[in-house]
């Protein structure tokens, strides 16, 4: 699949998620 | 007649002999079986890989006695709710998980061997209307339970001797959920798959919902079975027992789904679909690592590689008595094929 299906990919999209989502 | 049936469909690329039968497991009491699992044993002659069978109102250990050979060594009798799944509780030992209850689960019970007088052991771990269970690793269960007003997701927390030490909760979205894959390779990432057909992520360590996905309408009810994470991507095996069958697709059983997080979009990587000329729809089954197994409508069992998406084995209903269970033991080396009089045949894959 490619990004442009996708949309940005990010290796780090875990440790990004748990910055952004309420605590 | 369904064995001669299913003849012409192994003829056509599918191996019966991808499952070699290696022993079988007869119980003598007549009573419905209801679930199958394997669990490592540690007893005087050291750790084995032992079968566990559930029936409604007691459990049962089985140990190999010689390599074809099982015998029946501990047997727990429950009480007057029935049980109604084995939850296995990955690197553990000594320890069966199970779950009772009606229509839905109410309780959620530990069985062991005491070690001081090798009594047999019941403890209640967690009670509740309870819609899922799964064991993790690290001697830890997670639970969705509901109430009239809200849904609770928790994490209950074992001890090596099986004792609750307490737990905590994780956000609950707002639709209910109903199966748990741990992502693997991730230690403190958990997915759920829930009522409206959405895939919901938690950081399992701060209880944090991180993302909610929709899978999409064309395969309502999605189950989860596994998950892992490769390249930024979020790769999720389901399960579809209400999938409609389709011409592009045929009637799929499992479906390799890749999501990316950041942006809650998805593709389809791969069907693995019933046979072509195969009766019958997908029933139930279980993964284990790159290998699903399914019970099918027909009282067959199918094997698939999941990267392939190829159907690599068939089991056509035995002479006695149509497939019920379909479970890979510790590794998807060993299959554990059920029929509901309790018997249980071990295959080789």
């Amino acid at each position: 699949c490619s990004e442009s299906d996708l949309g940005p990919i990010s290796l780090n999209w875990f440790e990004e998620l748990s910055a952004e989502a309420p605590p | 007649g369904v064995a001669e049936e299913l003849t012409p469909v192994l003829l056509d690329g599918v191996r019966e002999e991808s499952l070699q039968l290696v022993s079988k497991l007869k119980d003598s009491c007549s009573c419905c079986a209801v679930d199958v699992g394997a669990v490592w044993w540690e007893a005087a002659g050291g750790r084995e890989l032992c079968v566990v069978t559930a029936g409604e109102s007691a459990v049962s250990l089985w140990r190999p006695l010689a390599p074809d050979r099982w015998g029946k060594v501990h047997t727990w009798q429950l009480g007057e709710i029935p049980v109604i799944q084995i939850v296995p509780l990955p690197d553990t030992c000594n320890l069966v998980c199970i779950a009772l209850g009606d229509l839905e689960i109410g309780e959620i019970r530990l069985l062991q061997i005491s070690s001081e007088n090798d009594s047999l052991k019941q403890s209640l771990v967690k009670t509740g209307n309870i819609k899922a269970v799964l064991g993790l690793k690290d001697r830890r269960l997670v639970s969705s339970s509901r109430t009239v007003h809200e849904q609770q997701v928790e994490i209950t927390s074992l001890s090596e001797t099986g004792r609750s030490k307490g737990g905590w909760t994780l956000m609950p979205p707002e639709e209910t959920v109903l199966a748990f894959a741990e992502v693997e390779g991730m230690g403190d990432a958990l997915v759920g798959t829930t009522t409206v057909n959405s895939i919901v992520v938690w950081n399992l360590k701060t209880g944090q919902l991180l993302k909610k996905m929709h899978v999409g309408y064309s395969y309502p009810a999605s189950i989860c079975h596994r998950a892992y994470s490769d390249s930024g991507l979020l790769f999720v095996v389901l399960s579809h027992p209400h999938a409609k069958e389709s011409e592009s697709c045929g009637n799929p059983a499992f479906r390799v789904v890749a999501f990316n997080p950041r942006t809650a979009r998805s593709t389809g990587v791969m069907f693995s679909s019933l046979p072509p000329g195969l009766a019958g729809r997908y029933l139930e089954g279980d993964v284990k690592d790159a290998s699903a197994a399914a019970v099918l409508t027909s009282g067959a069992i199918a094997v698939w590689d999941l990267l392939l998406g190829h159907c690599t084995a068939l089991l056509p209903p035995d002479p006695t008595g149509s497939w019920a269970l379909a479970r890979w033991a510790t590794s998807s080396t060993c299959l554990l094929a059920g029929q509901r009089d309790g018997t249980v045949c071990l295959y080789r894959y």
